[in-house]
């Protein structure tokens, strides 16, 4: 379902974040990619997102070639196929968080402030805080958004970007019993961790470092 | 030496972060400073470090009336007493890690590079990352920068919110080592951490829960 060949990333400034990464997985995994800080982890996620392409090889998602996507192609495949947590939110400053997570909606199908609302009830966001601007938000409630932002339109495909760091454990266990709800429907989860014990729900683990991957755990084993 | 007297933060929108704080912590305390997402925790540190006024309550260190300091005497008062690492890192987005730790050595005394390169090389980032932009680094390399940024001019007080929560587990052993050599040398050390392994490091623990202290551990007792 979604397939790396010798991906390559090289920046322009030399750095080469991706060295030869090939992996496969299969529709409806959740699958924890760990691994040092630097590893390239975020590399890996943005360029199945559609939202970077390669300096080699090849990224396959339902057969769809991936690498070769540009600009209003890139942007119809993450909107069928992707939601993304990044792992800086990059929620929009100048929408509130409600504002936010229909912004989403607007470009995917159609707005529905009920449907918003109940994923960001979901993620466990106080209702008083969806009139809140980003910055009127702490840590934790902005990363709630953006993961609402990412579930909204139940996306095939979930790209999770060390979605929990800045919860508390309550509001982690939340998010992540959530995870498994949307899990045991179907989708498909490529989660960014450095935390043993997120890690640990997913059904298999990849480790990266230094570009390349250096383990891979089926099933997990630690 | 720090001191909160009735500390009420109350945000334009009428959300009441501090609910009426009262603490008081010595000089050359580590204390670790805990609660749930949403707790007031940042904006306790904000206004500690003189970047917002309380709303009512005073903040003071030593002996200075932190709470009545606005434009240039807070940023004098900064200047001399504190390092902050922020939630977010804050990097000047148009300044190389590099620049942008020399950057608060300009604000404090006197640029000096080859001091800045040290705390760069203390908190383990890698070299060749030196003259990177902030987005042309990882999570974790752009939250050592921001450490980095807070030590650099060796202040007498050290205000760390989440400061090693993008960071890999050998990475967070490398700064959480060494604040406890800043620690030895008789720095006050705030950290605001939701993990335990890390709160364990501190001589004392405080909790905060909607605006509310909750609990104070003295000394360390779980
Ligand atoms: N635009 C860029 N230009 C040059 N180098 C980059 C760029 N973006 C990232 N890098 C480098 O590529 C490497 C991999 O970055 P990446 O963000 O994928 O790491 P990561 O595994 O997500 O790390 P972390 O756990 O710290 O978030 C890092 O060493 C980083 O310095
Ligand atoms: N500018 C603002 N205007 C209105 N409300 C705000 C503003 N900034 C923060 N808040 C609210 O104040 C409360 C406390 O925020 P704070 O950032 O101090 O929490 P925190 O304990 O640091 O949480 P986290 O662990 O998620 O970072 C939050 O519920 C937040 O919604
Ligand atoms: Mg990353
Ligand atoms: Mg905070």
């Amino acid at each position: 379902f979604i397939e790396c060949r010798q991906v390559v990333k090289e920046y322009p400034n030399g750095v080469r974040a991706l060295d030869g990464i090939s992996l496969a997985i299969e529709r409806g995994e959740w699958v924890a990619i760990m691994g040092p800080s630097g590893a390239g982890k975020s590399t890996l996620l943005h360029l199945i997102g559609g939202l970077d392409r390669p300096t080699a090889g090849e990224v396959w998602v339902d057969r769809i070639p991936v690498h070769t996507l540009e600009g209003s192609a890139a942007a119809d495949y993450r909107r069928n196929y992707v939601g993304i947590i990044f792992q800086q939110f990059h929620l929009v400053p100048y929408l509130t968080a409600l504002e936010n997570v229909m912004l989403a909606q607007y470009f995917h199908s159609v707005p529905d402030e009920a449907q918003a609302r109940r994923v960001l009830e979901l993620v466990g966001l106080a209702s008083d805080r969806f009139s809140h601007y980003p910055a009127q938000l702490s840590g934790g409630e902005q990363q709630r958004v953006a993961i609402a932002r990412a579930l909204v339109n139940d996306p095939p495909i979930l790209l999770a970007d060390e979605p929990t760091g800045s919860l508390d454990h309550e509001a982690e266990q939340t998010v992540l019993a959530l995870f498994q709800r949307i899990h045991a429907r179907g989708k498909t989860i490529l989660l960014v961790t450095h935390a043993p014990h997120v890690a640990r729900r997913a059904q298999r683990r990849i480790v990266l470092e230094h570009g390349r991957l250096v383990d891979v755990a089926e099933p997990w084993a630690t």
